[in-house]
């Protein structure tokens, strides 16, 4: 099993390859990659050789290939229908951004249960009915793979319970709640707190030196 | 310098203590949190010495401690000061998001250039004139420590560098663009088609399976 720390760091190196790439850099050795990415030198060897990825002795990785590989193991060569359950402030502004179709990532359908909501347009989507019944037809009829939750804290767990039902394999989710689930589903819960730490933690180091 | 994935790593035994604790849980091993964690054993004891952390041999860590200490490290008990630049769709539910009041950070200030939402009422803030003497005003008067950067991509990197020169020494930037700051600045590029791309990555393996 792959932790997150170890998907975490090829999405890293992925990221790091394409700015090389964008620079016209051909070539590229672990120890450029693992300076850029603030990772040892024998992590990133580590992780490249465990994916197959072997660089030509004495002369690095080519940048392109690579960048290739990484995309192929994060499943970015391939479509990712997707469906949003939840069109609060949070929902409405994911709705919108236009990074996730660059990732091949397609919102398929928006669902909330505010009568108030439902019917309403956002972007060019409808916003439909949440049910158990619409998750199911999205998975089967239009096989979405992807729940993304941005329902209120209180909601979520009762929503992801119903997500898996209706069978989902993947779910980002984006409320505070920690959700345990089974193996076998691809959960990654979205904590904006932790971006903050990364901060605070450095200003606070700052601040006793 | 404390890499990234080393404070994201504090974070995450955070949230594991956390949960134990929730539990009544009093003691915790390293092997415990490193499960709880999926990180390794032998790197949660290097991080939790690092920063001075030692367990009691045969009795493992206080959780409570832990987390205390924990909390310190990444800045938790402190209050912080934040200005939010662009009140657009993700502006808008950042600005609203309870959870962050939750880890002490308080937006003081919302700014935008758009001229339709200068002096509209966004929960109980009146969003203001974005400028450079703004920024100056919040950072030198109001104290404001962090600014998080909710603008479009093409506008990201001018205001970064109006906010640096504003003497802000934290960022959370959430536009898709490539930031190369000085040294001395925290910065924090949300990005969040990493969230995506651990699902992607997981559904892809489970499909080649
Ligand atoms: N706003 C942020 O920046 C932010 C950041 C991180 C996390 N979050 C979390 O994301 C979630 C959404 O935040 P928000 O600010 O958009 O809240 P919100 O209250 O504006 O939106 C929640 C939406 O979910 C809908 N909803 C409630 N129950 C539902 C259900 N069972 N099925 C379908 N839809 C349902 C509501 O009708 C509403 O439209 C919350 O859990 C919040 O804690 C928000
Ligand atoms: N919407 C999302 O879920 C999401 C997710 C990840 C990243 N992002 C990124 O976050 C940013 C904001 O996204 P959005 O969907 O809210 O876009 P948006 O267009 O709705 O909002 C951008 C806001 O920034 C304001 N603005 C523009 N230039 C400014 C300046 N110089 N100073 C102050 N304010 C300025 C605009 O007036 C507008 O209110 C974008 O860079 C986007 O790529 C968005």
């Amino acid at each position: 099993k792959i932790s997150n720390a170890t998907i975490r760091r090829l999405s890293i190196y992925l990221r790091q390859l394409e700015e090389i790439i964008d620079e016209k850099i051909e070539t590229v050795s672990s120890a450029e990659i693992a300076k850029m990415s603030a990772i040892k030198d024998t992590q990133v060897r580590k992780d490249l050789s465990f994916f197959g990825s072997f660089g030509v002795r004495g002369r690095g990785y080519s940048a392109k290939e690579l960048a290739e590989k990484l995309k192929i193991i994060l499943g970015l060569n391939k479509e990712w229908k997707a469906v949003l359950i939840g069109v609060g402030s949070l929902g409405k502004a994911l709705s919108g951004y236009k990074g996730f179709a660059k990732h091949n990532i397609n919102f398929i359908a928006v669902l909330d249960s505010d009568p108030a909501k439902i019917g309403a347009h956002i972007g060019d989507k409808v916003i439909e009915r949440y049910s158990a019944a619409a998750l199911k037809e999205c998975c089967e009829k239009s096989g979405a793979q992807i729940a993304v939750i941005a329902v209120p804290a209180s909601e979520a767990k009762k929503v992801c319970e119903e997500v898996i039902q209706a069978g989902f394999k993947g779910i980002v989710n984006f409320a505070p709640v920690r959700l345990h689930l089974p193996e076998e589903i691809a959960l990654y819960s979205v904590d904006l707190a932790i971006s903050f730490e990364h901060i605070t933690f450095k200003l606070n180091r700052n601040s006793d030196e």
